[in-house]
């Protein structure tokens, strides 16, 4: 382990208890993404399946593994509990969650049938799950750019997300020379994730500099 | 190209 790879880890880990944290104390769910975080539960349990076989990592592995499952169930049980106790916020919610997710999928599902390292179950839903993450964050970001707001935590939370996959990528360079790892579907679909990204920080300067509602991250 | 790697990153 290194610090690249340690540092993207504890982002991630961030990222997941700002928008936990966010929906909690503040009790609103205005201005997320449903779609994204329905993606994210997909995406944990097809990665994921391999708790299931005996290819044990190590402690710290499964711990982050069943944590990433967990919060991510977790945080969609927390916005489909405001369907009956905020009738109007959860509508609300809904109707401004309007990218086509089925594209996503489809197109994820294809480069996982095309790209994998074996054409097994497992491995392909493996590759499914790289391909749907680089993608996974365009419905919350589509809803960012369209509504023009958001609320300050909800930047804290694209902006920790963001800096997760940029800090994957020394850390895969560092695998490279240090120990001769190199796992190219999770360095192609990581690059592809991290241009998602810099869209976001586009959007994000563009609107602090026309003077837009975007909080500071 | 050799058997898949293992995935031991998150």
């Amino acid at each position: 382990m290194n610090l690249f790879r340690i540092f993207g880890d504890l982002s991630h880990l961030a990222s997941i208890l700002i928008l936990i944290r966010t929906i909690q104390t503040t009790d609103t769910i205005d201005g997320i993404s449903f779609k994204t975080q329905g993606l994210y539960v997909l995406i944990f349990l097809t990665r994921y399946l391999d708790l299931l076989t005996f290819s044990y990592v190590s402690f710290y592995n499964t711990i982050m593994k069943l944590f990433f499952i967990g919060s991510s169930l977790y945080i969609v049980i927390l916005l489909q509990r405001s369907r009956k106790t905020k009738p109007i916020a959860y509508k609300e919610m809904i109707m401004a969650d309007t990218f086509k997710v089925q594209y996503l999928l489809g197109g994820s599902l294809v480069m996982a049938l095309l790209f994998n390292y074996k054409f097994s179950l497992l491995e392909i839903l493996w590759s499914f799950s790289v391909w749907l993450e680089s993608v996974a964050i365009l419905p919350q970001l589509f809803m960012l750019s369209k509504s023009g707001k958001a609320k300050s935590l909800t930047i804290h939370y694209i902006f920790a997300l963001g800096l997760y996959r940029t800090l994957y990528i020394p850390n895969w360079f560092w695998r490279y020379w240090v120990e001769g790892k190199f796992d190219k579907l999770a360095v192609v679909t990581g690059i592809v994730q991290t241009l998602v990204y810099s869209d976001f920080f586009y959007v994000y300067y563009k609107k602090v500099l026309t003077g837009g509602g975007l909080g500071l991250p | 190209s050799t058997s898949a790697p293992s995935h031991d990153e998150l």
